[in-house]
């Protein structure tokens, strides 16, 4: 493992407990979007199907089950916990128009033809694009608070890491995975709008305002 | 061709 790879699932491991610390410190998940936390509980369930066959190595066990559990424990929190301060009103992008592309993507375009390579495909696919209602929504209320702010940099910083490992990867070891990396360009550029944002107004102590 | 059997990557 490089220092990218570790960096990008630290920052993603960050992104999470941050996102945890502020639904259970607030007692509130006003501002994030249910929708893309459920994509991502069916992100991490789908692609560590694995974990059952396959043994890799403990920290790789031990990120898998944090994933999942988190994610689910997460989409706990925001539709039976905390599910009177869920911002459903706003939280409106259709995500049968993400999951279903995404799922015919898979079966088309894959490494081999079997219900486990399949579905991590499809994890794959589905990833890149489930932050968009979380996307919509701050677009569609026009703000996000900071705290907000700091989990969706950690979270897209993730995969722009995992960029860097990529290149690493291609020239230290011949390796490569087509399809990982066009699926995580797609995810990091979906980010760059949100990244400016972030450092010319967030890390400057201001709010995170969508311009009216 | 990455191995499809072995995924280290998360």
């Amino acid at each position: 493992m490089n220092v990218f790879r570790l960096l990008g699932d630290l920052s993603h491991l960050l992104a999470i407990i941050v996102l945890l610390l502020k639904i259970w410190k607030t007692r509130s998940c006003a501002g994030i979007s249910g929708k893309s936390q459920i994509l991502f509980a069916i992100v991490y369930i789908t692609r560590y199907l694995d974990l059952i066959t396959t043994y890799i190595s403990a920290y790789n066990m031990f990120m898998k089950i944090i994933f999942i559990a988190t994610s689910i424990a997460i989409v706990y929190l925001m539709y039976v916990k905390f599910k009177a301060t869920y911002d459903h009103n706003h939280d409106t992008f259709r995500i049968e128009f993400l999951l279903l592309p995404t799922l015919v993507l898979a079966l088309l375009i894959n490494h081999e033809f079997t219900i486990v390579e399949i579905l991590w495909t499809f994890s794959i696919y589905l990833e890149s694009v489930a932050i968009l209602p979380q996307l919509f929504l701050v677009s569609k209320t026009g703000e996000a608070e900071s705290i907000t702010s700091h989990y969706l940099f950690a979270l897209g910083s993730y995969r722009g890491l995992y960029l860097l490992n990529w290149i690493y990867r291609y020239y230290g070891e011949n390796y490569y995975d087509l399809i990982v990396i066009v699926a995580g360009i797609v995810q990091t550029v979906l980010y760059c709008d949100f990244f400016y944002l972030y450092i010319t107004k967030v890390l400057k102590g201001k709010k995170l305002q969508l311009p009216a | 061709k990455p191995d499809v059997q072995s995924k280290d990557e998360l």
